[in-house]
């Protein structure tokens, strides 16, 4: 049965739609037999990442890699509650039968409380959560104490993901993994990057998630969005030669994240 | 009667939060008397602001300086379209009511479309909304052509603000300000920079927003969130002699911002 990851964060622009699309990429590179959900309907930044590709590839009749690209149809129920059962009921069972298929299934989850978000919390067999460098975003995982800047409670989001670990683990008798990525880390930020460092490391021990090796910020992650290519793809369109150091370290940091997931 | 001032872009991590707490600090600092709402109910980044910097005050026996904060309850109705109902007439009422009373009332809405986020919208005289120098962020804005780089069609933000324009200069008779940011810009990001800054340009014209200076990525426009302070408050805090040259430059875009923006 195939691994079903989800690419989940409720905090904003923390970079799921950035890692979930690189990962997918990096990881048909490898070889691996890959199939993507975009769950964020509104936004649909993975689905429009994924046609941008098809239009690149075409338009220049290249042989770019592709994984199976799917979504889910939303309920159109009237009422609340049916509408949030119909979606969780078609989420399970889409991620479900793609795991048959598939040894890797990426869900890109949106910047939102949804109930196919929640299910796919519900169905994953692991959840990569990005961060970006700042107490903001940190705060959503956990609460800090203005004085003496100790964690003082673990966060809503936090508490969804521990929802998530404990139902699996009753139902399934499985183990939910939980890796949480800093991204868009900044090469000269000395003492708020490690404050934050500081902090994740002690959240990290006290409710339970990997700490991923992290993405700096470069504009190579978001540059090649409009081609709907990612930096792994440079070799396949003749720009690796002559790299950057910036886009070698770029590759290199997508590559640590793969091995550290040892997919 | 007050400037009722939103911050929004349903695109998250946009910079609503960070933007929304330096203008309200800024502003104050000027003299204006300022309301301050955080409609997002979940993440309520703007409340922990706040609420940091009471903290931070009343511990170190300081006085800042601080805005009349308000929420906005979220209707308990069960039904869906009652439930929205209420809520988009206890914001349009809670907004209507501080315009009273104050000269600028600033909003920050969530990354999500919500009920209250729609009645802001509404109510809104001036929508100011922040984008990350990226075409991912470009996106909820307008399609772009992977073929031609051209801009095919305004997307569903964009066309949100123009349902609400539109809805002002036909209810109220009045002009719906429309402005756009630039946050986060790259100090050495030249080709992604200049091409998503032509993006916005041409999009400028054709939809009718008002782009206003941008902002940096500064590690000072986070990094003092755990306290409830901003780059502005520093001289308050006795912090503010031997202030680095980032920081300085950061406080200089801020009032370049505050001074463009007429208030
Ligand atoms: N490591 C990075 N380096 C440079 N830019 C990045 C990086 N990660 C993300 N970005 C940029 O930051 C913004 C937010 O990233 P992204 O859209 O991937 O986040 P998200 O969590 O999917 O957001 P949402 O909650 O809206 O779905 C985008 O403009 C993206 O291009
Ligand atoms: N100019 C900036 N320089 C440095 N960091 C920034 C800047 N603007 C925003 N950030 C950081 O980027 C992240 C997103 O910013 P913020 O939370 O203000 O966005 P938002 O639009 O309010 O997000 P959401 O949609 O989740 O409400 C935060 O970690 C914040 O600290
Ligand atoms: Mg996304
Ligand atoms: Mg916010």
């Amino acid at each position: 049965l195939g691994k079903i990851i989800i690419i989940a964060n409720e905090k904003g622009g923390a970079g799921k739609s950035t890692i979930a699309t690189h990962l997918i990429i990096a990881c048909l590179k490898a070889g691996k037999k890959v199939c993507a959900f975009d769950i964020d309907n509104r936004q649909q930044t993975t689905t429009r990442f994924m046609e941008n590709r098809r239009v690149f590839n075409d338009t220049h009749g290249l042989s770019l890699i592709f994984p199976e690209f799917r979504s889910i149809e939303l309920s159109k129920e009237e009422e609340i509650k049916a509408r949030q059962e119909e979606d969780r009921e078609r989420t399970n069972s889409a991620l479900k039968a793609a795991a048959q298929d598939y040894e890797l299934v990426f869900v890109d989850c949106p910047g939102a409380d949804t109930a196919q978000a929640r299910a796919a919390h519900g169905s994953a067999d692991a959840i990569i959560t990005p961060v970006n460098d700042s107490f903001i975003d940190f705060d959503l995982l956990a609460k800090i104490d203005p004085v003496t800047d100790e964690i003082s409670a673990p966060n809503f989001y936090s508490q969804m993901v521990w929802e998530a670990k404990k139902n699996k683990a009753m139902k399934e008798r499985a183990h939910l993994e939980w890796f949480v990525i800093r991204n868009r880390l900044s090469q000269i930020d000395a003492r708020n990057k490690r404050r934050v460092g500081e902090a994740i490391e002690k959240l990290s021990k006290r409710i339970g998630f990997t700490i991923l090796p992290g993405l700096s910020e470069r504009v190579i992650f978001r540059e090649l969005f409009p081609k709907g290519l990612t930096i792994m793809d440079l070799e396949d369109v003749g720009e690796a030669n002559g790299m950057s150091l910036s886009n070698v370290a770029a590759r290199q940091e997508i590559r640590n994240l793969v091995q550290f997931l040892n997919l």
